[in-house]
């Protein structure tokens, strides 16, 4: 089954 | 410090109605162009994102950049005692330590005043990337509300395939499968009701209907929604405000 993303490894801290 | 006049508390109040479930305890960015928050779900998989412009207050004043750290809750309280009509008046010093809201009726003749404590907030912001999206989609947001809604029913997650002419909803659980099928229409006589698709190449994407289902919360501020999607990106569905908007990323589900 699909596991649910992150944001983080899309997305950066700044 | 900052003075901010609403013209309708109901803005407000619904802004923070769509985005209290999703998150607590948030920045209230404001400064001489607005109001901004950026604020990402406990789990990391949504993110939503606020502007209300200075454009939409009158009158609007902010010297410097104040972050007020409101707890979603509290506000809620608060925000309950104003009618949707009502007249908001926000007030913070440079310094705050609490946000002032003055509520007062159309006729002007009662006015109520509130004083909300506010919360030191250390929060990570997140920088978006510009994104060409495959695929985006306008439909009604009262529609989109139905379809997450019903196939929550039967499942925990829904795929939503754009192509050239359509958009289409399916999901599957333990009790069966569901769709629902968008044809690209134009309504002329009632725009919000049309369903438009911008598409540079058909894209297929699978997301948790928890968060779009707690997403839709935000249909009360616009008559229309619009979807972004790319393959491998986080969805983007936008609700679009007269003077700002409230956007919601939500990272897709991945691997088989």
């Amino acid at each position: 089954s699909q596991q649910q993303g992150r944001l983080d490894s899309f997305f950066q801290t700044i | 410090m900052l003075e901010a006049r609403l013209e309708q508390a109901g803005v407000l109040k619904k802004v923070v109605e769509a985005i209290k479930d999703l998150v607590q305890d948030c920045n209230f960015d404001c400064n001489d162009s607005g109001i901004a928050l950026q604020a990402m779900d406990n789990s990391h998989v949504a993110l939503v994102s606020m502007s209300l412009s200075h454009e939409g207050f009158s009158p609007y004043r902010c010297d410097r950049n104040i972050a007020l750290g409101i707890n979603l809750n509290s506000l809620t309280k608060v925000l309950r005692a104003a009618q949707n009509e009502d007249i908001l008046t926000l007030k913070a010093a440079d310094s705050p330590d609490s946000l002032n809201l003055v509520f007062e009726n159309t006729e002007r003749d009662r006015s109520s005043e509130y004083d909300i404590k506010l919360m030191d907030i250390d929060q990570e912001h997140l920088g978006i990337p510009d994104t060409d999206y495959s695929a985006t989609v306008v439909l009604p947001s009262a529609e989109f509300q139905r379809i997450c809604r019903d196939l929550s029913q039967l499942s925990e997650s829904v795929t939503i395939e754009a192509s050239k002419s359509s958009v289409k909803f399916s999901c599957s659980g333990d009790i069966g499968n569901g769709s629902v099928n968008l044809r690209q229409h134009q309504d002329l006589e009632k725009p919000d009701q049309s369903t438009s698709i911008e598409l540079v190449e058909p894209v297929s994407l699978t997301f948790s209907l928890k968060y779009l289902v707690n997403f839709c919360k935000a249909s009360a501020l616009s008559p229309t929604v619009k979807l972004s999607l790319s393959t491998d990106v986080p969805l983007l569905v936008e609700y679009k405000m007269e003077a700002g908007y409230v956007r919601f990323y939500l990272a897709p589900k991945i691997g088989d």
